[in-house]
């Protein structure tokens, strides 16, 4: 088998059919769908809900030729179907100009192409292992379909083995009869929608000085992976963060490698996550010019200079100048096309910097010095693309 | 007998990963060697006897109804996240 490399954070999807193909009854569609994501869900501990509208994981549409994502289907035979990775939102299309057919040897099935697909939606790649569903060639009409053993180690590597289910018996110890499934997983996702996807706004989110990205929110935070939410997070700040506390306003990690905390009127400085010294101080003291209770800060690369966001306003502090915050500020976001006001966080990433505002975030563009508002992508979902969801 | 054209065999080889998109500067063309490479690496993946040649067995092969996910998915497939 063969992984694409991203996956789903959660183990609850969510599908819903928005185009249905022109020669066969919905409710015969529904059910051969829903059996074609039981043939993943068989093996693992995803489930998979139908919805008839509203936002979903997956989506599935039945097309032809050109439908909008540059891959236009080619009429009856040649390509089936395409479905989108993980990464790329899982939904999965269907060329309606084959003729596709339930319980036949007639037509193309299409339970078995949407099994193959779905293993698209959930990660996996094409396998070379010709008995694989995931093998990219149609082979027919196959009355009893089985899943391949290559298939099965390809989906428990994304998403663990299915879990033992207690089967009742005394003392809930399952009996010598019970389950044969494994019980250890080796990637388990979330154990459900992870509360940064039902509610995306955030504290605060900073660099460390080792190169992760943390998320804080409430008493709470996460570690950001490339594409999500690292495994076995959230976890307490005070837990890590030893005298930290809750609600943080704001954070970033200067060029000295320390991580300033700010809340309210007071900061603390850390080196990793350990104080570094008598903490907390006055923001007043340590940061003179910038005001309590700041929505956000960031350490801009093209010049190392620190930027606080308050409301509507902006200060620039140099620690090496003095003072270290001149007199033309504060200045107005407005000025920066295109940034909101009343920021929730700010982070630079892979030579970007980014703001965080609710549900949304924006990148500002170095080059052109204003976000860039004329990419219609922005504002973007940060719950998609920071957090995995 | 072959049921597809040479050429549609090298569209084949290049819209499911095996070949770089054709590029329009360059007039399209393909060495041979990087042809023979990418035909000899859709053989490997396919199952059959790996000649690097557009033979029967590998035309009728591109022939059958498939996915239309490539099945070579590396580095600059897809847009980056964020």
């Amino acid at each position: 088998y063969a992984l694409q490399g991203s996956r789903w954070r959660v183990k609850k999807l969510t599908y819903k059919i928005s185009k249905y193909p022109r020669n066969l009854p919905q409710h015969k569609v529904d059910v051969e769908l829903n059996k074609a994501f039981k043939v993943w869900s068989e093996y693992t501990d995803l489930t998979f809900i139908q919805k008839k509208s509203g936002q979903v994981h997956i989506e599935i549409r039945f097309e032809k030729g050109e439908h909008g994502d540059g891959d236009p289907f080619d009429g009856p035979g040649g390509t089936l179907a395409h479905a989108y990775f993980p990464v790329y939102g899982g939904d999965a299309h269907f060329d309606d100009a084959e003729q596709w057919t339930i319980d036949s040897f007639r037509g193309t099935n299409l339970f078995q192409v949407a099994a193959h697909e779905f293993g698209h939606s959930l990660g996996l790649s094409h396998s070379d292992v010709k008995s694989a569903l995931m093998a990219p060639f149609y082979r027919g009409y196959e009355p009893y379909f089985q899943l391949d053993d290559d298939d099965i180690q390809g989906i428990q590597s994304l998403y663990g083995k299915k879990s033992v289910k207690n089967d009742g018996g005394s003392g809930g110890v399952p009996s010598g009869g019970g389950p044969r499934y494994g019980t250890t997983t080796t990637s388990p996702p979330s154990e459900e929608d992870s509360e940064l996807c039902t509610d995306p706004k955030i504290d605060t989110m900073f660099n460390s000085a080792e190169g992760h990205i943390y998320v804080f929110k409430g008493d709470r935070y996460w570690r950001l992976t490339a594409d999500g939410v690292a495994v076995g997070y959230p976890k307490l700040i005070s837990h890590s963060w030893k005298g930290l506390p809750g609600n943080i306003d704001a954070a970033f990690t200067y060029k000295n490698g320390k991580t300033y905390f700010f809340k309210g009127s007071k900061y603390w400085r850390y080196v990793g996550k350990r104080m570094d010294g008598d903490y907390p101080k006055e923001i007043s003291e340590g940061f003179t010019g910038i005001p309590d209770n700041i929505d956000t800060a960031t350490v801009w690369t093209g010049n190392g200079k620190i930027y606080f966001y308050k409301g509507t306003k902006f200060w620039r502090f140099d620690p090496a100048q003095k003072p270290p915050v001149k007199n033309t500020y504060p200045k107005l976001t407005s000025n920066w096309e295109g940034i909101p006001n009343n920021l929730d966080a700010s982070i630079v990433y892979r030579g970007y910097t980014y703001f965080f505002k609710g549900d949304a975030y924006y990148r500002f563009n170095d080059r052109t010095f204003s976000m860039d508002i004329a990419d219609p992508a922005f504002p973007r979902s940060t719950a998609y693309w920071w957090f995995g969801c | 007998a072959p049921v597809i054209s040479q050429t549609a065999a090298m569209n084949y080889l290049s819209q499911f990963g095996y070949l770089q998109p054709m590029n329009p500067t360059s007039g399209g063309i393909i060495s041979q060697d990087a042809l023979s490479k990418a035909v000899a690496e859709f053989q490997a993946f396919a199952g059959l006897n790996i000649t690097g040649d557009f033979d029967e067995e590998t035309f009728k092969l591109m022939a059958l109804p498939r996915c239309g996910v490539k099945d070579k998915v590396g580095p600059g497939f897809g847009r980056s996240k964020r």
